[in-house]
């Protein structure tokens, strides 16, 4: 499988919804 | 006027000191992290901002053992995912990291600091969206334990501490979430459960499954989660207590707090060690920008988050991969491996589309698994274009200027991907 890493993921708002099914993304989410 | 808008948009210019942490910068907290009640602050394990950073454990890994930690971290999801399995786990006494049938563990670097017991004690622990068991060393280390920073968690000062009985439902769910049936420690109904986790480089933590009471924050506090008290713990974990399970199966934290959280997470990695960002468990201050793709799950392996990688685009041209270069192999996002993997044509497309932008740059020889490599030795800021990944869903994910290099020194820069080795992987 393709692997998205941890270096590709700085910065961003990663989310996780396990009921929901889904992964979001969102630009600077470390401010 | 319009050329140069568009190379604004599809370029970044950058100063290449923004790629490091600067020795003067402050420390800069994560005001998620600081403001939201679930939220937990996120260090890089060696950097400025970690509590880490104090004893044996400062000195950071060299870059060549990080990405070697990187590749036995991706070869073991890849034997994960085939169904080329071996049925019993060998010890590797070699120096090349082969792949086993272990979970998966690398070079993660980044820590959160989670209260453990009653009276609560802080632990620091790495986390990791590509396994399901939380894991703390714990005295007495019967057989041997790694050093840490903190003191070790000792399960006979807490009042809150339970062991698991090995006919429980818990003890049965070490299966999935190691790779190993758990173990009773007699035949009584009142034996133990007995846990052995064995990671890809051979790191290993085995123990008591027990519960404790974990505290996120004062208001976030957790009874009873499952975790392993681990008293023989060997492996690249060196200054860290553990390790926080936050994959997709039953024994993860995620899914044991399913209650409060609905399984809810986010997280921001931050760019560089001088930041913190944060760990949030339930949708509290999530961005109203978040656009969502759909989570797919990945056969043989539930615990990892699957995700249908469809497009990449190099300084604003989208490249040309067939759509089943991406959806054959599958793709899965993981925090705990550094360098994303891409198919081998996907991989080809992408370094070729970013060699020609970069033409003005002078090469440099490969790095390990990096083999796109350039030399800024006297340039103050370059030019690099903008990476960005489509996700089913039309979700279009720039990345940052660090996602796109990966400096092993401060004028060596290469291209931070890699390909995998064949176009089923």
């Amino acid at each position: 499988a393709a692997i998205f890493g941890s270096a590709q993921q700085q910065t961003l708002e990663v989310v996780y919804d396990g009921v929901g099914g889904r992964v979001g993304f969102a630009p600077n989410g470390c401010n | 006027a319009r050329e140069k808008q568009k190379r604004e948009l599809d370029f970044h210019t950058i100063r290449l000191s923004s790629l490091f942490p600067s020795s003067s910068a402050p420390r800069v907290l994560s005001t998620r992290a600081s403001n939201t009640k679930s939220s937990l602050h996120v260090t890089h394990r060696h950097g400025t901002c970690s509590r880490l950073t104090n004893g044996k454990a400062t000195s950071p890994p060299d870059h060549a053992e990080i990405l070697k930690l990187d590749q036995a971290r991706v070869n073991t999801i890849h034997s994960k995912l085939s169904k080329k399995l071996p049925d019993l786990i060998r010890q590797s006494t070699s120096t090349d990291l082969p792949a086993e049938d272990g979970s998966a563990y690398g070079s993660a670097n980044y820590v959160v600091t989670v209260g453990i017991g009653t009276p609560e004690h802080d632990q620091s622990l790495m986390f990791d969206t590509g396994s399901d068991l939380t894991w703390i060393q714990c005295e007495p280390c019967v057989v041997s334990c790694y050093y840490q920073e903190e003191p070790i968690f000792n399960p006979s000062s807490s009042s809150s501490y339970r062991n698991v009985s090995c006919q429980s439902a818990e003890c049965s769910s070490l299966s999935s979430a190691t790779g190993r049936a758990g173990i009773c420690t007699g035949s009584s109904p009142r034996s133990k459960c007995i846990y052995i986790i064995q990671y890809g480089d051979s790191s290993y933590s085995a123990g008591l499954l027990a519960k404790e009471k974990f505290t996120l924050t004062s208001s976030n506090v957790f009874d009873g989660v499952n975790f392993g008290c681990g008293g023989n713990n060997q492996g690249t974990f060196l200054g860290v207590a553990g390790l926080l399970g936050l994959g997709r199966g039953e024994l993860s934290f995620p899914s044991q707090t399913a209650a409060a959280y609905n399984k809810i997470f986010s997280y921001c990695l931050p760019s560089s060690s001088s930041y913190t960002g944060h760990l949030t468990f339930g949708s509290a201050g999530i961005s109203s920008s978040v656009k969502f793709t759909p989570m797919s799950t990945i056969k043989n392996s539930p615990s990892f988050y699957g995700l249908d990688m469809i497009g990449i685009s190099v300084g604003g041209q989208k490249l040309e991969i067939p759509p089943t270069v991406f959806s054959t192999p599958g793709a899965l996002i993981d925090s705990g491996t550094v360098v994303s993997r891409l198919p081998p044509k996907a991989y080809a497309a992408l370094r070729s589309a970013f060699k020609a932008e970069m033409s003005q740059y002078p090469t440099a020889a490969g790095f390990l698994i990096l083999d796109t490599c350039f030399d800024f030795t006297g340039f103050e800021t370059v030019t690099l274009p903008r990476v960005s990944f489509t996700f089913s869903g039309s979700v279009v994910v720039d990345l940052e200027p660090t996602g796109i290099l990966y400096s092993p020194t401060t004028s060596y820069y290469c291209l931070a991907f890699a390909g995998n080795d064949d176009d089923g992987k």
